[in-house]
């Protein structure tokens, strides 16, 4: 993972993972082509990170374990950065 | 705790409800706020003052999408709230998702438990990696009326602010680890090939096939339970699962409970000297329960739906000496019966304990 995504389930997973990430983890994607690797490695650092908090099994890929838990409601992480 | 240890440097506090949701009675979110306030100001030495117009420290309020903090909501479900940390300002603030289905109960979401959880923030807390904590940062339901603060989110707040003024300190309920040598369990069931630990507001889920534990809210399941479940046992042929409860049990049916109960357990045959079962077992081989109140047992016929003559019994005529029974279930032709960190391993025929292990030897540990 992320293997470029094949299908359209499969891209969807990964906006999906994206999205989650950002919100929470403070996850920075740079889509530019040139950063591309770049942000993939830390896409995967900060799934891992959510991993290990969850005490789900850390493997850097959204397995269904990890899906299950991203899609549960939860408490929001305001972007203080703003108000600071 | 959150970077740079964010605290209130006031004692004393104010918060102020900005607006309210028209999902819910005004009165049922003054009362979900009070009640989240003091589930904070119960076990630190701070005090909390409403008011109505004027600047406040903690600013709750509902808020839809967008709402200019640089962090947007997003509709139904996902983000339910988001705290700001302690500070001037935005700070302490408390931000609600209007779109969300606020309720006084646990259909929708807990407006009460949602806000206890963002005061946390309000107060200097991040999120807990303890699943039974308040402050683990995934919704979960507890009835409000149950609800303690777990012992997880009273150290952390105490770590910031210090230990409630009151002479004895507020203790909560923790998170049972499957593999704590001195985990014991107030009820046992086999449900459908699995085996069920009930322990406070928490089941322990063992399939045999699989090798780890799962640790799970009863409320996930069933909304409708209670927890501190005493006594449990499954009849197999009719597919159901019954629960007990100081004088009342409850049918599962499949994963739903069966319409109209609770029901007292007096209609069983119990006697109405009898208060609560402390455990009880079902053996599918001969269609007899067995219930087990404080050292005496009672034999319950499932076919004729009564209890057998000449009961109640003392359990250590016919069971030896296993003491007083928190838990018990038959699996595979032996009954194990639970008591305390000990569990007792008894072959029916043989009519003897023929083992003797540790409570928690079903967990792989």
């Amino acid at each position: 993972f992320p293997v470029a995504p094949e299908t359209e389930d499969e891209r969807k997973t990964l906006e999906f993972v994206e999205s989650y990430l950002q919100n929470f983890y403070d996850l920075q994607m740079d889509h530019h082509p040139h950063f591309k690797t770049k942000s993939e490695n830390h896409l995967v650092e900060k799934l891992k990170e959510m991993q290990a908090f969850f005490g789900l099994q850390v493997t850097g890929k959204p397995d269904l374990d990890t899906l299950e838990m991203m899609k549960k409601p939860r408490c929001g992480i305001p972007d203080i950065g703003q108000y600071m | 705790f959150t970077p740079g240890n964010p605290k209130w440097k006031r004692n004393h506090l104010t918060y102020r409800i900005l607006n309210y949701t028209p999902k819910m009675r005004k009165a049922d979110v003054d009362e979900a706020v009070q009640k989240a306030i003091s589930v904070w100001s119960n076990v630190i030495p701070l005090t909390f003052q409403k008011v109505e117009d004027k600047e406040a420290d903690i600013k709750i309020s509902f808020a839809y999408r967008d709402h200019r903090d640089n962090s947007p909501f997003d509709g139904p479900n996902g983000q339910l709230a988001h705290a700001f940390q302690p500070g001037e300002g935005y700070g302490g603030d408390v931000h609600l998702d209007e779109e969300e289905a606020w309720t006084k109960d646990g259909t929708g979401y807990n407006l009460f438990l949602v806000i206890a959880h963002e005061l946390g923030h309000s107060l200097g807390l991040s999120h807990s990696n303890d699943p039974g904590a308040l402050m683990y940062p995934a919704y979960s339901y507890t009835d409000p009326s149950e609800f303690h603060l777990p012992q997880d989110d009273i150290d952390g707040i105490q770590a910031i602010y210090g230990h409630s003024n009151t002479t004895v300190q507020p203790t909560g309920p923790t998170t049972p680890q499957a593999c704590d040598p001195n985990l014991t369990f107030d009820a046992v069931t086999t449900l459908r090939g699995e085996i069920i630990f009930f322990k406070g507001r928490y089941m322990l889920r063992k399939h045999p096939a699989r090798a780890e534990t799962e640790l799970n809210f009863i409320s996930l399941f069933w909304p409708k339970l209670p927890s501190e479940i005493q006594a449990a046992y499954e009849n197999v042929e009719r597919d159901e699962v019954l629960l007990f409860k100081e004088d009342k049990y409850w049918v599962l049916r499949g994963y739903d409970i069966a319409p109209g109960y609770p029901k007292p357990i007096y209609r069983l045959g119990f006697p109405k000297t009898v208060k609560r079962v402390n455990a009880v077992y079902s053996d599918e081989t001969t269609g007899k329960t067995y219930f087990f109140v404080a050292d005496r047992y009672w034999r319950y016929d499932e076919n004729k739906r009564s209890m057998d003559p000449g009961y109640p019994r003392k359990i250590v005529s016919h069971f030896g000496k296993i003491g007083r029974v928190d838990a018990a279930f038959q699996k595979d032709g032996y009954v194990y019966f639970f008591h305390g960190k000990t569990q007792f391993q008894f072959d029916p025929h043989a009519k003897r304990i023929v083992g003797q292990m540790e409570s928690i030897s079903w967990f792989n540990c």
